[in-house]
């Protein structure tokens, strides 16, 4: 799977993943 | 709200109770950022409706290496307007928990 988790210091998590084609606004 | 090349969405779906709320941002126009972003990909988080402010966690995503410094304040406003939104919508379907 293409996730990715970033925990920062002060705790918090990010998951990092694909933006859905269908969310991508036309370049 | 104003169009700031940012989208954040609900990651979930919010019944008005939880005090904090999973929530997924990505760049749609990247012309609009001052910095160059790398190509994130939508970066979900929890925010914490009481507790915290929009400006810690654009801060906390610049710091994670997301965007550039530059791009802290289109970041923070564009959590803020969805944060504000959710608020706003929690205060009239659900009147009485809030």
């Amino acid at each position: 799977n293409s996730f990715t988790e970033v925990v920062h210091s002060a705790g918090r998590r990010f998951i990092v993943s694909p933006v859905p084609e269908s969310r991508l606004r036309e370049q | 709200a104003e169009d700031t090349g940012v989208r954040v969405e609900l990651a979930e779906e919010d019944d008005g109770r939880k005090s904090s709320i999973a929530l997924r941002l990505w760049v749609e126009d990247a012309k609009k950022l001052k910095g160059k972003s790398k190509d994130n990909g939508a970066i979900e988080f929890t925010f914490e409706l009481e507790k915290e402010t929009p400006d810690d966690v654009a801060q906390e995503m610049v710091d994670a290496g997301f965007f550039h410094e530059s791009d802290v304040k289109i970041i923070a406003k564009s959590i803020r307007d969805r944060v504000a939104l959710i608020q706003w919508r929690r205060e009239r379907i659900w009147p009485m928990l809030h």
